[in-house]
């Protein structure tokens, strides 16, 4: 990685940024989308926030040019240069320039907007293009998926050679900043690796794990299937962080940071959300499990060592949450993975057991190995 | 001039001013043109800067506008330049 001579950074911790002219190609719902998640991918590695203004002066004014704009680096038109920004600093410091001549895109077609936000925003940050072809920061377009997107080692080092590392906060202990364990051959029955999600969908329990997830007919033992999340639920790609089913909606949530998405059983419903739909805190990045319980028409999401409850009706999180874990389900021990309500029972999977908990009885009543659920 | 092309063609010529442009563009030197002062026409300071080039991007440094590099060159990119000034 590079920095700018001086090493020009922002001496704040939280940032403005304002969209000040918007491009054709691209709904401006899809503009905010791509431009939030570029900075989230900067914000997840670094001790720094971004707030979006509509008015006014903003620390980084980001808008689409055409040719000639005034800053003496006039555009060339489609292809060649696509976009630019100006190191940290007053005025122009830190503002942000998309050439209007390209087709901008959310998608492989064209130029990826988050693709070339992330790389411009690194600029914006302070950092120079750096000669490490996997680095985003490489001055050449190359298309990264938005979903899901980890920031290349290089370009973490080079931003927090400025910045810093930002404390992880609450939430699955995982490092989000480095790319996804690939197993070469994952030992499918390997009880020390914990699910990622567990839910109901239609007449099928799905366990995620990774890049893998298990369908099983719920009275079945026998019959179950591993195959790709990516063959089914492509978006998701893999490392679903939590899931649940409301069946009687027919819809079915998944989320993956602080992104979430709506399906009607295999079928997408639209592109991903944020998870503060729901009213999480800020500081909640991610969700550890959550659970559907079809009586009390209630979801519980569980973080860290707290829990949240939200009202399916209402559609609002209720109040006096979130509250402990522990306390409030004794005999359920360590971070909780997964979560699934069946037959009145909430089953708890935490690294290698599944607790069987009696919402009657308020505690547990088995305890079995998280691997049996999928037939090892 | 003719030391630059790897092939001799219009497209050679095109090429050059790419290059020029593009060099022009990503690669300027501080200080580098002093107002009044006489510089050939590409000469020396091109093949540097074409070096600089392929040195960045991690090609071979021949100084030459070869396949790779004009590869590069022509590749949809950022603006901001790849030496700061």
């Amino acid at each position: 990685y590079r920095l700018f001579p001086g090493e020009p950074k922002w001496k704040k911790n939280t940032l403005t940024y304002r969209i000040s002219k918007y491009t054709s190609s691209m709904s401006s719902a899809e503009v905010d989308k791509a431009v939030e998640m570029a900075l989230q991918a900067w914000s997840s590695a670094i001790p720094l926030n971004f707030v979006k203004v509509n008015l006014g002066e903003a620390d980084i004014m980001i808008s689409f040019e055409t040719g000639d704009h005034g800053d003496s680096y006039p555009f060339d038109g489609p292809r060649g240069t696509l976009a630019h920004a100006f190191a940290p600093g007053e005025g122009l410091g830190g503002d942000t320039h998309f050439d209007n001549a390209e087709k901008w895109t959310m998608g492989m077609n064209g130029f990826n907007l988050f693709t070339v936000a992330a790389h411009e925003f690194g600029h914006a940050l302070g950092l120079a293009h750096s000669t490490d072809p996997s680095a985003l920061m490489y001055p050449t377009y190359k298309y990264q998926h938005p979903y899901g997107f980890h920031l290349p080692k290089d370009d973490v080092k080079g931003i927090q050679a400025l910045y810093g590392p930002r404390k992880t906060l609450p939430g699955k202990p995982t490092m989000p900043h480095l790319p996804p364990k690939k197993p070469s051959n994952p030992d499918l029955c390997d009880s020390n690796s914990p699910f990622d999600a567990v839910t109901m969908l239609g007449k099928e329990l799905l366990f995620f794990r990774d890049r893998i997830f298990w369908r099983r007919q719920v009275h079945l033992t026998t019959g179950i299937r591993p195959s790709t999340i990516t063959s089914s639920f492509p978006q998701l790609m893999s490392n679903v962080d939590a899931a649940y089913e409301v069946a009687e909606r027919g819809a079915a949530y998944f989320f993956k940071g602080p992104h979430y998405w709506v399906t009607r059983g295999f079928q997408m419903q639209g592109p991903p959300r944020t998870i503060y739909d729901f009213g999480f805190p800020r500081y909640v990045q991610r969700i550890d499990a959550a659970v559907y319980l079809k009586e009390a028409q209630k979801t519980l999401f569980f973080v860290g060592n707290e829990y949240y409850s939200y009202d399916e009706r209402k559609r609002k999180m209720e109040k006096d949450y979130p509250k402990n874990i522990e306390e409030e389900f004794s005999g359920v021990n360590g971070q909780i993975d997964a979560a699934v309500e069946l037959n009145g029972y909430i089953y708890f999977f935490s690294g290698p057991k599944a607790y069987k908990y009696d919402t009657e009885k308020e505690d547990v009543v088995s305890v079995v190995k998280s691997s049996s659920w999928i037939g090892c | 001039a003719p030391s630059l092309f790897a092939a001799t063609s219009r497209t050679s010529r095109n090429n050059y001013h790419l290059a020029q442009a593009y060099l022009e563009k990503f690669y300027p030197k501080k200080g580098e043109h002093q107002v009044g002062e006489m510089v050939a026409r590409g000469g020396n300071s091109m093949i540097r800067k074409i070096k600089e080039l392929q040195a960045f991007f991690g090609l071979q440094v021949t100084g030459k506008l070869d396949q790779q590099t004009m590869n590069v060159i022509k590749k949809p990119r950022c603006g901001v330049p790849d030496v700061a000034n």
